[in-house]
């Protein structure tokens, strides 16, 4: 199972839709402070069902929908759409290619798909569930939390390999 | 299960001990349980000794010598079980010159089994990826994607 | 005393607005502080506003603005209330070249009136210096001063 | 007034004395990980009276006394000594260059000395109350540290203002 896209429309600094493709090997993000690529990583976390504002540098979910600019209006919806290769073994699905998709209102409603069909948070959640995708701390390590292993109780720490086990 | 566990913290411990080995070119890592009652208070405790220094409290080190020992613990776990994909925010922000070569060596092994995205703002990561995806605020300051070639990179980051 | 605190106050808000104003090549900061019934229960809130961006919540902040904001705060307040002399350690480490350049053009102008020691890894933050100390480990892994030259400098950064 | 010197000996990675002489403006300290900067500050923080081993990243304060390398022994004492010029105004001692150094042995005992007179640390902070000096988020900005002051809380916030006042 590979990443093979990502679509960002709405989501935090993404006033335009962007799509990033994904191949095998390593992917380098670039650029200036404040250009969006913490923003990325932000969406990919979010699309696979984060669901604390504050991991996602919020005071409420609201705040990761287009907010506006000099140069555009704030926008009503946040949407990120991430699509996975070679998924036939490892989920449940039966489809070779799997896109999940999130939205966000400024109403607060929210909507969930998987492969263009509607579903909830939890199918999402429990998609995902063996696979260790999104998860802190193994395959996703945010700005500054590298050494958050480092800092974190033993027990915590041990937790880390039982999860992996 | 308990042997599932101890099969898992193995593998993890010879591979903290060779990555850690290999991001510092020398010294020596482990990893053991503490003794504890219930099984859920066993912690995980980490101890290390750096080439040519003695084995010391963890926190004496320094802030690139954290770094490097969390990415050997991290990327232990990675190569123990791998995840179809990882998002790396800038882990490489604190090394010094001679710990991101060896550090960007790792990428390119680790490249063959887990797809790999690294935000980054260091030239030497950057030489080891096989894409590049440049990222700036456009003229009505939203974020747009740019092509982005490596001797470009290079000369911005004045390299 | 009330009337020294709104005075200093007025002034770290002044030099506050103006260094921001500097490093970020634009944008807008204030300081205020919020209404308490007793004194103590006072807080000092900061709003800013990037270039080219609407207000925001400062935790929205990416890594190198927040970097770049704190600086500012603490610049100003070394400016209303100067330090015989300030260590600051790799306080530029998130900054990409462009605010590490008006970065170190700040740097310079506050060099006149305070001592600043800044432990860098940066190139940008090294030429700002007036002297360089180099640290290294020696064969007996004791830490030992070396002269250090910039040009020697920018090449062991591979720059 | 202003920093002139900087000694260390048996402090941390400092198991050889090493001597920093400074000038007015801008020093820059670079080097490799692990190579002693940030020691160099810990040594700086110490001196002025810091009673808290954890902010020098130690569990007990005799971590800050050289442990040995493969090169070299343990040392029974660390010392470090701060010197500093143009003083007559501004500090209480009627000298012009005032030099401050603190020792602590292994037995836990500890000394401290100000122009080579021994004193007890409560008169070294005293003397340096009112400069700002050693006071972390003001004259000392610690590796990581830098925003600190943006995750403070408000009122904390206030109080710089108010020390500053
Ligand atoms: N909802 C939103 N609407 C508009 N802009 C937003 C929104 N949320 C965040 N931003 C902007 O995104 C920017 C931060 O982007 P991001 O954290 O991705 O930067 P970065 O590229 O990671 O930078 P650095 O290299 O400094 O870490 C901030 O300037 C912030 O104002
Ligand atoms: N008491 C001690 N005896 C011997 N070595 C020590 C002692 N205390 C700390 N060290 C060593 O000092 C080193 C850390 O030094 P320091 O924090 O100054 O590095 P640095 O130059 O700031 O590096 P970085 O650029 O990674 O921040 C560690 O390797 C640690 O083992
Ligand atoms: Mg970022
Ligand atoms: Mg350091």
């Amino acid at each position: 199972m590979f990443l093979k896209r990502l679509e960002l429309h709405g989501f935090k600094s993404f006033g335009k839709k962007v799509q990033l493709e994904f191949e095998r090997g390593v992917t380098a993000i670039v650029g200036p402070n404040g250009s969006g690529k913490s923003n990325i990583a932000d969406g990919v976390r979010w699309v696979l069902g984060e669901q604390s504002a504050r991991s996602l540098r919020g005071n409420t979910m609201q705040d990761v929908i287009f907010a506006g600019s000099d140069g555009k209006g704030p926008l009503g919806m946040a949407e990120v759409s991430l699509t996975l290769g070679g998924c036939e073994k490892k989920l449940d699905l039966g489809f070779d290619e799997v896109t999940v998709t999130r939205r966000l209102y400024r109403s607060g409603e929210s909507q969930y798909l998987i492969n263009k069909t509607q579903c909830r948070l939890k199918d999402i959640l429990d998609l995902f569930r063996d696979t260790g995708l999104g998860r802190e701390g193994y395959s996703l390590v945010g700005q500054g939390q590298i050494d958050a292993i480092l800092q974190a109780r033993p027990e915590e720490r041990r937790l880390i390999i039982e999860e992996a086990a | 299960s308990k042997t599932k566990f101890s099969e898992t913290f193995r593998e993890v411990q010879r591979e903290f001990q060779s990555i850690f080995v290999k991001l510092f070119g020398g010294g020596a890592a482990k990893l053991h349980l503490s003794e504890a009652e219930k099984a859920e208070e066993a912690g995980l405790e980490i101890s290390i000794r750096l080439p040519g220094k003695r084995m010391q409290n963890m926190n004496l080190l320094s802030g690139g010598e954290r770094a490097l020992t969390a990415i050997s613990l991290q990327f232990a776990l990675l190569r123990v079980k791998p995840s179809p994909f990882c998002v790396l925010d800038e882990i490489d922000a604190t090394l010094d010159e001679g710990n991101l070569g060896r550090f960007a060596k790792l990428l390119s092994e680790f490249a063959q089994d887990t797809q790999l995205i690294m935000i980054t703002h260091r030239l030497g990561s950057m030489e080891a990826a096989d894409i590049l995806y440049g990222v700036t605020m456009n003229r009505e300051n939203i974020s747009q994607l740019v092509a982005v070639q490596l001797e470009a990179a290079a000369a911005v980051l004045g390299e």
